[in-house]
């Protein structure tokens, strides 16, 4: 019988200790760390097992079962709304600056572009410097159309104008690419609000910096408060970053990471895989 | 935020004059918990409790000071001791090379610094755009700097960063400060790691500043490490301390470098640069 104490406590400090330095959340860890004390201690520990391997692997469990938690397929989904005739098919980019949303947005509209589908792209962020050249410049090599505007111009007025543009053309796909901002700028989440308001996206992504620490969590929960998305990308796993901000965000919002961002290429988009991660984490 | 975690681990000792040496390794272990969920690395949490604890023992708290003030006064003083002196960059006969991940703040913070030096000392300011990997990259620092008298060079077309630099220091290398901005890049890129490399030996940088965003968790210190290890890494800056991040990840690259903290970014406009200041710095993380 697994007892609880001192063997078990410094056997548990362990696996937190790699689980913190993974940049898995604290509030995440506590959480799942309280459940496998729960499933673990009073249970029978089989004749000849190690200790240390069956609380790993239950974490492992714990761990996967929440990266695949309410988890769905990006191509798919796309695929069968295309199918289903639900076209254009609006998808919108958001989350704080500099994660990687145009980067991904390009990337998405070339593996769809890839597959066969019209897409279109919004580049609404009218903001920054540079932001209207960079996806135009991506539109350009990808062979897809941009809607852009001047620079300071409606971001939500852009996103309305990529999306008559992709009805009036029969296209897939929009995908709307908008501006990094900081959660605690209220009147730039309340921009955001507007955009969605006038796109009405089918889907809204919320693109992670995997780099992020414990802040990774703040995004999310905000971002998911005021917006509502249905899926997170995650963006530079082919970093030095260990990836835990995956967890944090699932267990802070009970929405799936779908995609994970690997490189700079419009190739370096992948389907999210738990084990994966996973694995990239107890290395 | 790490203060609710410093206090919550000090509200043990109210009451007490003195802890036994189980009560200090106690407070010792809960305050290493507030310290990683504040994104310090392992390293640097043990080594700031570690003092804690021998200084607890050494120390006796002033009188009228309770034990748990004087405990927090010990946690401040290690963060400050560990963020380390300030550093003054003179505006004369500087090159500073731009370094960090993708992302960071690099380019935004490029245009920050040319305006903080021409308008506070009036000193002849150029930069070099460097950065061949981004799509726009040159046209966002030329739009930065639209509205200033900073000369910004960059050849659009070319993806030699190398000889962009060459060319740019012949043409602006007489201004009193050059700042080189150059690609976002992880070490695990061999390719970028070398293109840095020639970088590096072509800008002859006087100053190499690595640009760390105030999100970043553990990453931060092995990520530090790669950019000392390539070019030196003389100071830090620590950007987007304007959203909820705090950066504690970036303690971790000063301990890593061994350079100081020498402005932080508050903003995306190029007004929005502060010199770093570490009792703002430290309060603000202990939120
Ligand atoms: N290595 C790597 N770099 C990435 C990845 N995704 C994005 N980047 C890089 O990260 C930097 C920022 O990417 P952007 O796409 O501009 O990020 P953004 O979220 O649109 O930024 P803002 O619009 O300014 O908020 C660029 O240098 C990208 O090439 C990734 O998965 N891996
Ligand atoms: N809120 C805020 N945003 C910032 C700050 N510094 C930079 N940004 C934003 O962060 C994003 C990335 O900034 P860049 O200057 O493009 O970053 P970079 O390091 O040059 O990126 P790469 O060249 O792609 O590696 C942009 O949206 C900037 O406006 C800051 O201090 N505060
Ligand atoms: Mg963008
Ligand atoms: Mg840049």
């Amino acid at each position: 019988i697994i007892k609880d104490g001192p063997v078990f406590d410094e056997l548990l400090e362990e696996l937190e200790l790699v689980m913190l330095e993974a940049d898995m959340g604290s509030r995440a860890l506590a959480a799942v760390l309280v459940a496998l004390r729960s499933e673990l201690i009073g249970s029978r520990l089989r004749r000849g097992a190690d200790l240390t391997r069956v609380i790993e692997a239950s974490l492992k469990r714990a761990l996967r079962s929440l990266l695949s938690a309410g988890y769905w397929d990006f191509n798919a989904t796309i695929d069968q709304m295309v199918d289903a005739g639900d076209t254009p098919v609006i998808v919108m980019m958001v989350g704080v600056n500099g994660t990687g949303k145009t980067t991904t947005t390009a990337k998405i509209a070339h593996r769809l572009k890839e597959e066969g589908k019209t897409v279109i792209l919004a580049a609404a962020d009218t903001f920054r410097a540079g932001a209207i050249d960079q996806l135009e410049t991506h539109a350009e090599r990808i062979g897809v159309r941009c809607v852009s505007s001047e620079r300071g111009g409606d971001s939500a007025a852009i996103a309305r104008d990529a999306v008559e543009s992709a009805k009036a053309r029969g296209a897939d796909v929009v995908i709307i690419d908008t501006a990094g901002r900081m959660t605690n700028k209220i009147n730039l989440m309340n921009e955001l609000q507007k955009v969605h308001r006038v796109a009405q996206p089918h889907l809204v992504l919320f693109v992670g910096d995997a780099l992020a620490g414990n802040d990774a969590v703040e995004q999310a929960v905000e971002f998911q408060r005021t917006l509502k998305f249905d899926g997170a990308v995650l963006c530079k796993l082919d970093t030095d970053a260990k990836g835990g901000a995956a967890l944090s965000i699932a267990h802070a919002t009970g929405r799936p990471i779908v995609l994970a961002g690997v490189g700079q290429g419009y190739d370096d988009l992948q389907q999210f895989d738990p084990d994966w991660l996973l694995q990239m984490m107890f290395e | 935020g790490l203060k609710a975690g410093i206090f919550g681990a000090l509200s043990r000792l109210k009451g007490k004059r003195k802890l036994d040496e189980a009560e200090i390794k106690e407070l010792a272990k809960s305050i290493r918990r507030a310290l990683l969920e504040a994104d310090f690395n392992v390293r640097q949490s043990k080594e700031i409790t570690a003092r804690l604890e021998e200084r607890m023992v050494e120390e006796e708290p002033l009188p009228g000071v309770t034990l748990q003030t004087h405990a927090m006064n010990i946690i401040y003083t290690e963060l400050v001791r560990l963020l380390g002196p300030p550093k003054e960059i003179r505006p004369h006969n500087q090159t500073i090379l731009m370094v960090g991940l993708y992302g960071q703040g690099k380019t935004t913070t490029t245009a920050k610094l040319a305006e903080w030096w021409r308008r506070r000392h009036g000193v002849k300011v150029a930069v070099i755009e460097a950065d061949v990997q981004r799509p726009g990259a040159y046209a966002q620092l030329q739009q930065l700097l639209a509205d200033s008298p900073v000369e910004v060079y960059g050849e659009p077309e070319n993806n030699n960063a190398e000889e962009i630099v060459r060319n740019g220091l012949a043409q602006v290398g007489n201004a009193d400060v050059v700042i080189v901005d150059t690609a976002g890049r992880d070490r695990l890129d061999d390719e970028l790691q070398a293109e840095l490399e020639r970088i590096h030996k072509v800008a002859n940088a006087t100053e190499r500043f690595l640009v760390i965003d105030a999100q970043v968790g553990q990453a931060a210190g092995p990520v530090a490490a790669g950019f000392h290890e390539l070019v030196g890494i003389s100071g830090v800056i620590v950007t987007k301390l304007d959203g909820t991040a705090r950066g504690g990840g970036a303690l971790s690259a000063v301990a890593t470098t061994g350079a100081p903290i020498v402005f932080i970014g508050e903003g995306e406009k190029v007004a929005d640069l502060e010199k770093f200041e570490s009792d703002r710095f430290i309060s603000r993380l202990l939120g």
